[in-house]
């Protein structure tokens, strides 16, 4: 139990922020 | 008011401070009564350094487990977030439970721009557009006025 | 239900619950070796007494009994430890938001909300690409526009170029001449019959 909350929060730290370098990336791509 | 590091280190302190008093030289001397009874210098010897090395292997596990975690570290990074949220009175925001929902709030500056951003070249666009229709639109004209001449020239040779 | 601390887990890196567990098996691993360190000291020491009657066994059982006493006040003491540790040391105050999720103060979108914006998102996109279109089908027509222009003007600058030969030869005004010499060319013929019956 104690290892599965500790790997969910830690995606829940980490993963938004490599979701949004993936939607940056697509935004730029659509801009240019 | 103690910072968090200065809180942990001094409960843990505690019950080492009030574990050592509770295995005070009486209650050994006392569970070792038979031998208490025959060597009472060497209980004694025995219990001081039971003591020692207790409170000693005990502090060097708690230090230990600190450095291995960063406590020191999360606890002042911990204080400081609590002191900037002061003021704060409302509960913060928490994971919902829905990832996928989190997730949307992390994109929203970079959609916002990304908006403004289509919205200046929609702008930009339908300016520059404008002004291609006119030219356009007076480039048919003109067209239209030299047919015009040439069908005249061509009417009056015939 | 047990509460799981997960916002705590986040910020630590592990679960407030384990490092509480962490300090509970120093204190307790620590008490247990050095009470059998202690036992076989005095082990030792009652080998040297000649005569000793004290059995091993017997030191055991007192070992036992000191060692069942301080578990039991250690286990007192450590359930106030534990409370403190999870409620005031490692524990994050409702009112406190995490530097990784400071977005969510800042920008707090529902689903709905963020589904709207990208509608509008896609609608720009739509009006931008019909505009980029658009643009390209106008300024093709002007290219277009240009190369006409340049035939039909090229087409009166011919016709300019005719009555100004004819300028140039002494004639002002072509229909003029042409109305002369037709009108000419009909008297001669008209003279021409008249010679030719008069000479019949």
């Amino acid at each position: 139990f104690e290892e599965l909350v500790v790997e969910t929060t830690k995606k829940r730290k980490q993963w938004p922020k490599k979701i949004l370098k993936h939607a940056v990336q697509t935004y730029k791509a659509e801009q240019e | 008011p103690p910072t968090r590091a200065q809180l942990f280190d001094t409960v843990v302190d505690t019950v080492l401070e009030k574990l050592v008093a509770a295995g005070s030289y009486e209650r050994f001397a006392s569970c070792y009564r038979c031998f208490y009874k025959l060597q009472p210098e060497v209980t004694k010897s025995i219990h001081e350094q039971f003591i020692f090395q207790l409170q000693a292997s005990i502090k060097e596990e708690i230090q230990e487990v600190k450095e291995e975690g960063k406590l020191e570290m999360l606890f002042d990074a911990l204080d400081r977030l609590v002191e900037e949220a002061k003021d704060q009175q409302e509960p913060a925001w928490r994971p919902s439970g829905t990832p996928e929902e989190d997730a949307l709030s992390a994109m929203v500056p970079y959609l916002l721009k990304h908006h403004s951003y289509l919205q200046r070249v929609l702008k930009e666009k339908v300016e520059d557009n404008k002004q291609l229709a006119e030219a356009v639109l007076a480039g048919r004209g003109r067209i239209k006025e030299l047919q015009q001449l040439i069908q005249a020239r061509r009417e009056a040779w015939q | 239900s047990v509460s799981p601390m997960a916002y705590e887990a986040q910020f630590f890196g592990f679960t407030p619950q384990t490092c509480v567990l962490r300090v509970y098996i120093a204190f307790q691993d620590y008490l247990f070796e050095i009470m059998q360190v202690v036992e076989n000291v005095i082990l030792k020491k009652l080998e040297a007494v000649p005569g000793c009657k004290v059995s091993p066994l017997r030191i055991r059982k007192c070992t036992e009994k000191f060692f069942v006493f301080m578990k039991e006040q250690f286990n007192k003491l450590f359930s106030n430890l534990e409370t403190v540790l999870l409620q005031l040391v490692l524990s994050i105050p409702p009112n406190v938001l995490l530097p990784e999720d400071k977005v969510h103060e800042q920008y707090p979108y529902s689903k709905e909300q963020f589904q709207v914006l990208q509608g509008e998102v896609q609608e720009l996109q739509r009006q931008c690409r019909a505009e980029a279109a658009a643009g390209q089908a106008l300024r093709a027509e002007l290219e277009e526009q240009k190369v006409v222009q340049a035939e039909l003007e090229k087409i009166l600058q011919w016709f300019a170029g005719l009555e100004s030969i004819c300028r140039e030869h002494g004639t002002s005004s072509v229909k003029e001449s042409f109305t002369f010499l037709t009108q000419n060319s009909k008297k001669l013929q008209d003279v021409l019959k008249d010679v030719e019956k008069k000479s019949r």
